[in-house]
């Protein structure tokens, strides 16, 4: 039967309306268990 | 020892990037004094000296200080082996030679770590390898690697960089959890690092899509393997929801992978897997708004987006070769001969055993019924955009025929498969969504079923059931079709004898 | 016998990756004792999002020396917060850099307003990007021009940039911003231009260009 995702959703910042945002970029872990600090995602300095 | 002489030169190495910052030109005249001093200039020296470096790495993890620096070596390592892939000059093997040569060191040396008994495997350290891996690489390639100052280089490295991302991939196909189970959780949190998920979904040309599939068709195969419908061990069921979390991402971040890919996830989905299926079968294209479903006066006619046919990744031909001509041809001029031909042929030879809601094995073969249904799709949204829809939205059309003719002559799980595939094709609005719902909807009323209208009935409104009384997200063609058959007037589910008969469904439905 | 199997490079090691074939092409029915424990195993050692973090190495103290560059932190500031707590409310990203800022008039800040709300980007949402948002001009211009080459430093030149709407001069490598002043009605023009720069090297302050001193575009770095 599946569970309510609602806490999951929330945990990957996925928001409820309509205004989509990319989650993947920033993504820490498959488990919120061993995501309790955030990542540092690629980015780029120019010389 | 020519193995304690490495050492002693990695560990130099480690030494120096604790020194310099990591672009420093020292590390560049580091490596170039390993070419030129003798300990990196044949490629067999390559293998040992990767191979040694990595095992005292590991070593040091294991005995560092767990709540001190514990990868220190191992993240010298990663920066080495991707510095080199970077900055060799490469004349006499090409960067995918190089890389090719790397990692079976790493797969050598990871095996042995992993199935020797009485170690005490960690995946960690080799989690960490293939993490900064992703890292460095992602470091160099900023702007179309607009670091690497050398021109040809700079379009070497872009030219090369699909490529890497699928040596890489293949790298982790062979480390999958059926082979490795040590190695389970480390491997999902590969396949879905921040900087490899995104990246396989982006290459320019949908590149990476194909290593993808096969990634994630591997771990639905674990899963399927080891999900038991009496009992799920603890561990496969975490493995799940990092799993499903996945996806979730994946739903959100590029929706087109799921819509275009969903044929070969159903076809590896375990079959309990209810919410999960609904997860990527609900995919839908971003910035598309959908009309409420549960609106009674819902016209499908009038909806645009209902007319597009849905696009699809995966080659179709390979999965059914030998039954798409009689298809194909029926298609053109129904037979019962071809019938005959398509129908024999959807069997399998050997039972499959599957941990089904009701079944423990299956005869049938469920991709090939899939490929056909979803073949009578794709023609049916491409007559559609030729002629008319009274040509495909008609019961005496060969499509609808080919696929009321798979039930009435089936078995009761050729019916059922059918019939799954059918409602699997109950996404959000498009061509498809709109013609399955009009077969399923005259084949729940059909008068031609004769005395088999209360079974094929029976096996729709189970379907449809199993995926809507699972915990969201429900597909919008389904609670579309869920509302017109609850509103309807022509049917009042209620009376049904199969409904009357089970109080549980009764009791589902009343309220509905 | 196999020739592989006698390599000096690899013969020891190739029967245990050889071995992790057999269940690919003929899986176990059941989870055998020594797998469960495995699996079990790879659960408890789970590479967090700690491991999965970028490798830092050498990193030069700061870039610049700084008087008080002793009670800055090494470490790259990383923030830690309870399973379930989310990522926190998007709207407080409007709230914090209205008031009194260097080039920054009540007027624009609704407009800023709606351009953070569309241009959001991968780094939007992290706990980091918005403490940013929260920080002194003078914070960011003390991270960027200190900790060069780091995450932080481009975090706070998407900062100045994008929030901000200072630029950064390739050429002096200072960060300019541009002040549009409405001039009262009737005059020649409708607006007055001015142009400040952050003095990083000098006296760490922001100060007015000449009237004469227009930057050019192209001298500008596109962030």
């Amino acid at each position: 039967l599946g569970a309510d995702l609602s806490s999951m959703l929330h945990s990957l910042g996925i928001p409820r309306d309509s205004k989509r945002h990319r989650v993947l970029d920033t993504f820490q872990s498959p488990w919120a268990e061993t995501s309790r600090s955030e990542v540092e995602p690629k980015f780029f300095i120019p010389d | 020892t020519n193995t304690e002489r490495y050492y002693l030169v990695f560990t130099e190495w480690v030494k120096l990037l604790q020194r310099v910052e990591g672009d420093d030109i020292s590390t560049i005249v580091f490596l170039k004094q390993m070419k030129d001093k003798g300990v990196l200039s044949k490629t067999d020296q390559l293998i040992e000296f990767i191979k040694a470096a990595l095992e005292l790495s590991i070593f040091s993890f294991k005995e560092s200080d767990p709540t001190g620096e514990v990868f220190t070596a191992i993240d010298a390592l990663g920066k080495m082996i991707i510095k080199l892939l970077v900055v060799q000059d490469f004349t006499e093997m090409t960067r995918a030679d190089y890389l090719n040569l790397v990692f079976p060191v790493i797969a050598l040396v990871f095996s042995k770590d992993h199935e020797q008994e009485n170690t005490t495997f960690n995946e960690r350290p080799h989690f960490r390898l293939l993490s900064n891996f992703l890292f460095e690489w992602e470091t160099i390639r900023g702007h179309k690697f607009i670091k690497v100052r050398n021109v040809v280089t700079r379009k070497e490295l872009l030219d090369f960089d699909t490529e890497f991302y699928n040596i890489f991939s293949s790298y982790l196909q062979s480390a999958q959890p059926i082979a490795f189970p040590g190695f389970s959780f480390a491997w999902v949190t590969l396949i879905s690092h921040r900087m490899f998920l995104p990246t396989m979904l982006r290459l320019p040309n949908n590149a990476g899509w194909k290593n993808l599939m096969l990634l994630l068709i591997d771990l639905l195969k674990f899963l399927d393997k080891y999900t038991d419908k009496n009992e799920v061990s603890n561990a496969i069921s975490v493995v799940y929801k990092g799993a499903l979390r996945v996806f979730l991402g994946i739903s959100n971040d590029m929706p087109e992978f799921l819509i275009e890919n969903h044929l070969e996830l159903m076809n590896n989905l375990p079959p309990t897997y209810f919410q999960l299926k609904n997860v990527i079968l609900s995919a839908i294209p971003k910035k598309m708004m959908l009309p409420n479903p549960y609106d009674p006066t819902l016209s499908l006619e009038d909806i645009a987006a209902c007319k597009e046919p849905p696009k699809v990744f995966y080659d179709l031909i390979a999965e059914f070769s030998t039954l798409k001509k009689p298809v194909d041809n029926y298609l053109r001029i129904p037979s019962n001969s071809l019938l005959k031909t398509i129908i024999s042929n959807t069997y399998r030879n050997e039972y499959e055993l599957k941990n089904g809601i009701g079944y423990d094995y299956l005869s049938v073969d469920n991709n090939i019924v899939r490929a056909i249904v979803i073949h009578v799709g794709i023609e049916v949204g491409s007559e559609y955009q030729r002629m008319s829809s009274s040509a495909v939205f008609n019961t005496k059309s060969a499509y609808y025929t080919l696929l009321f003719n798979l039930i009435h002559d089936g078995t009761v799980e050729l019916q059922y498969q059918v019939i799954q595939a059918m409602v699997e094709q109950l996404r959000y609005p498009n061509v498809h969504t709109y013609w399955f719902i009009f077969a399923l909807r005259n084949m729940f009323v059909s008068e031609e079923w004769g005395d088999q209208l209360l079974e094929v009935q029976e096996i729709i409104l189970r379907n449809l059931l199993e995926r809507i009384i699972v915990n969201r997200p429900h597909t919008w063609g389904i609670s579309v079709i869920f509302t017109q058959l609850i509103t309807s007037k022509e049917i009042n589910l209620l009376d049904l004898p199969f409904v009357k008969k089970l109080p549980e469904v009764r009791n589902l439905l009343s309220p509905l | 016998e196999n020739d592989a199997f006698n390599n000096p490079l690899f013969g020891e090691e190739l029967k245990f990756w050889l071995n992790s074939k057999r269940p690919l092409m003929q899986p176990y029915k059941e989870m055998p004792e020594q797998m469960i424990a495995q699996v079990e195993s790879s659960l408890l050692n789970c590479p967090d999002s700690l491991d999965a973090d970028s490798p830092h190495f050498y990193r030069k103290p700061l870039s610049l020396p700084h008087p008080t560059s002793i009670f800055f932190p090494n470490e790259p500031i990383r923030f830690v917060y309870p399973v379930g707590s989310g990522q926190g409310q998007p709207n407080d990203q409007q709230q914090t850099y209205k008031g009194k800022q260097a080039g920054s008039s009540n007027q624009e800040q609704d407009s800023e307003s709606e351009s953070v709300k569309k241009t959001e980007d991968i780094y939007s949402r992290t706990s980091l990007a918005r403490i940013f948002t929260k920080f002194d001009l003078d914070t960011l211009f003390f991270i960027f021009y200190h900790y060069q080459g780091t995450y932080d430093q481009f975090l706070a030149a998407r900062e100045l940039s994008k929030n901000r709407k200072w630029k950064f001069n390739k050429i002096d490598r200072c960060w300019y911003y541009k002040e549009v002043e409405k001039l009262p009605p009737g005059m020649l023009q409708a607006e007055e231009e001015s142009w400040r720069y952050f003095d990083y090297q000098g006296s760490w302050l922001a100060r007015r260009c000449n009237n004469d001193v227009v930057p050019k575009e192209e001298d500008f770095e596109k962030i």
